[in-house]
């Protein structure tokens, strides 16, 4: 389960 | 899919509004409804494209931090610059959709200066000339 603080992310998409 | 039915062209309220409370009541909500509304943002259908987005702006403001942790992430905002980005879906996104992507992305610069993810992703599409003004 998603912990309260997910602070999991991507790189900014390089367009 | 009621509250973004592209049929419809008025703003289904009672529907959003019981979205953002289903979301307030999921332990799942928060990180999960970024993820639907992204993908109907991105719907070739401007009408449900647009409803999705007064979803979204209506949940950034009724469905608390923790959905607007996910919003602020890269993650979320990577799906929305695909369908400003002509190297991904810009070319067949409707103008009107693209419109309204930029003004909620520019409001929220304007609302949460904290978001320094928010602000560099605004930034990166002036910068790729994406957003103009």
């Amino acid at each position: 389960t998603v912990s309260f603080h997910d602070d999991s992310d991507e790189d900014l998409l390089n367009v | 899919d009621q509250a973004t039915d592209p049929s419809i062209p008025e703003e289904n309220w009672e529907c959003i509004q019981r979205f953002c409370e289903q979301v307030n009541a999921a332990t799942e909500g928060p990180s999960l409804a970024p993820r639907l509304l992204a993908h109907k943002i991105q719907s070739p259908q401007e009408m449900e494209a647009l409803h999705a987005l007064t979803v979204l702006e209506t949940c950034v403001n009724n469905c608390g931090q923790r959905f607007h942790n996910e919003i602020a992430k890269f993650r979320f905002l990577n799906e929305l610059i695909k369908v400003l980005s002509p190297k991904y879906y810009g070319t067949w996104s409707s103008e009107k959709v693209k419109l309204r992507i930029t003004e909620v992305l520019f409001s929220w610069t304007v609302w949460f200066p904290q978001e320094v993810k928010i602000r560099d992703a605004y930034q990166m599409l002036k910068k790729q000339g994406i957003v103009k003004e």
